[in-house]
């Protein structure tokens, strides 16, 4: 159990790495055991380092900056259980403008192996969607529009 | 396998007119206005993977996820909900010997559930065993609610390590 | 102490429809004792219309949806223990961009009275200001810049 | 009473250079990107005004308020951390015969803290008296943190009725 246990906790660490650097443009995060002889009898810290700013624990860093690296997480235990398609709902609603278009690229360069379907108010993240679907209510019923189709290819 | 396309009829705030999202591989924006219905779009994914919490699709009951009708739209209640997911399955991780596998579920208004697979009546355990062998479920990673990232900017350590101990 | 409680919440009640209808141009809400007898022994529920769509308790309408009767409840609240100066941070971050420049026209609407000083990622907020700052981080240290400064009078 | 100016010195993520922020009655936007500042700004009030959780202004301790330097920029750590809050007082809701209060506060690494009052210094019990007076404290239902909105939304009745309550 412990075996499979750090074996998930390296490579789940090493994605955190990867992501929290593309969505922060250069960024480094990692995880830490609390207590490393014994993980289950300790949790696990998150240790982040925006670009330009000294390294902190997270539970110190702004609203936006978690939301950040909370992002990263979820993309680290992404690759852990890979899937062929995500569904992910306003998980930019706290980021600013800069952050939810990094995110928006790291969908990009995943998109040929991997389908995701992300439901937004941003504009950043609807401007570089490859499809745009619009839903809208009329007297309590809803309906969809498709709005935009660029080439998958772009 | 990714989802070609998701069907929706009386399901929450759909009306009884069908309405098709047709869906590429790739990266897909879903917006609009709050509550024009976006969540419900991704309610209505778990609903046809089978997912038996009508809590976790925000409804108080198996009733309450049927249209339950429009006086400005002249529109009557539902009499039941019926939500299809189109799959491409041309890698064959779906043991269905079709390249499209459609998986679809119906709920009425007395909490029955019908499911179907390639239009054919299946059970719930025999749906759910086939996505499973593909890593599809109700409950998987894949899909991540409204709210989650919210809630995990506010965890400590001992939440995250049970986080990925769940993984495992 | 019922007698005062009842007043308090018939007031807030009062507030939360005026602001209600404000901030989704004409949509009615109001607050439903579980147990009107004995208001002690039970909660106070939250019934929503939002326009054209039927009423339901509050817990039944969407992310964003809740986020706009918090936020009339907040200022319904504001009207019970009045004060000078009001200072928000992200109240806006679920609300679609109709809902966030009703709530900058509510803010609008009372700022001759009372002082509002708002942080927020939303465009359509910050372009209804009278006032705006800019902050702005290098190398880890902070810095503001006032950006905008339109007639109070508009 | 409104806020006149705000002024900001080694607090939290503001160095060594004086910051002001000039406000006006009316509506001022505050905006900028995520860890820029902006929360930094609402805890400075806070502090100013004599709270004394170091947890409601994200620190863990007082010597966290303080800012901690910066290698980038050549910054050493401030000994001590100053906010000054500039009110109009000229409808007199505080008892002080000046139609300008400045209220401020420093807090020193030991977690030492001294409130000054128009530049005199007083003590904390006392100037929290005279902000009461004009209805305001770092507890008081006028300023709104990051998240409140977000967890107003899943409160259930029973919470809604004791958030009247505590009112009274
Ligand atoms: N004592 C300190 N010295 C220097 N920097 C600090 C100190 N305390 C906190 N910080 C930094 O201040 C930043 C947080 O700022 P703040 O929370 O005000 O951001 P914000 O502008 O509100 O962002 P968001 O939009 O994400 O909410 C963090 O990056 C944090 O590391
Ligand atoms: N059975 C039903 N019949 C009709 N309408 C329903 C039903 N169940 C829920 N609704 C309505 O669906 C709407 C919610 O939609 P949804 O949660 O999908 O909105 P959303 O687009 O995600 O909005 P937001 O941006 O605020 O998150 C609510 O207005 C709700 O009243
Ligand atoms: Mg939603
Ligand atoms: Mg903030």
């Amino acid at each position: 159990k412990r075996r499979v246990f750090m074996d998930a906790f390296d490579k789940i660490n090493q994605q955190l790495k990867n992501y929290f650097s593309k969505l922060t443009g250069g960024g480094f995060a990692f995880l830490q055991l609390e207590n490393p002889d014994e993980p289950f009898q300790g949790g696990i810290d998150m240790i982040v380092q925006f670009p330009n700013k000294p390294s902190i624990v997270v539970s110190g860093a702004s609203g936006g900056e978690r939301s950040v690296a909370a992002v990263a997480f979820i993309f680290a235990l992404k690759d852990f259980t890979p899937s062929s398609f995500y569904i992910l709902d306003e998980v930019d609603a706290h980021l600013d403008a800069f952050h939810v278009s990094k995110l928006a690229d790291v969908l990009l360069e995943e998109a040929g192996k991997i389908q995701f379907i992300v439901i937004t108010l941003k504009p950043e993240m609807v401007n570089k969607a490859q499809k745009v679907y619009g839903v809208y209510e009329r007297n309590g019923v809803s309906s969809v529009i498709s709005a935009k189709f660029l080439e998958a290819t772009s | 396998p990714y989802i070609k396309k998701i069907e929706l009829k009386g399901f929450k705030s759909f009306g009884p007119q069908t309405v098709k999202v047709v869906l590429d591989k790739g990266f897909t924006a879903i917006t609009g206005p709050n509550g024009s219905g976006k969540t419900n779009i991704m309610d209505a994914c778990l609903f046809a993977l089978g997912e038996l919490s009508t809590r976790r699709m925000r409804a108080e009951n198996a009733a309450k996820l049927i249209f339950h009708g429009s006086e400005k739209a002249g529109l009557e209640k539902a009499k039941m909900a019926k939500v299809v997911i189109q799959f491409d399955n041309s890698d064959g991780a779906m043991p269905v010997d079709t390249t499209t596998v459609t998986v679809s579920r119906e709920v009425y208004r007395n909490g029955q559930s019908v499911y179907r697979l390639n239009g054919r009546r299946i059970s719930r355990v025999h749906i759910l065993e086939i996505l499973s062998m593909a890593a599809i479920s109700s409950t998987s990673q894949n899909i991540i609610p409204q709210g989650t990232i919210t809630r995990l900017t506010d965890i400590n350590p001992m939440e995250r390590r049970k986080i990925i101990e769940d993984l495992i």
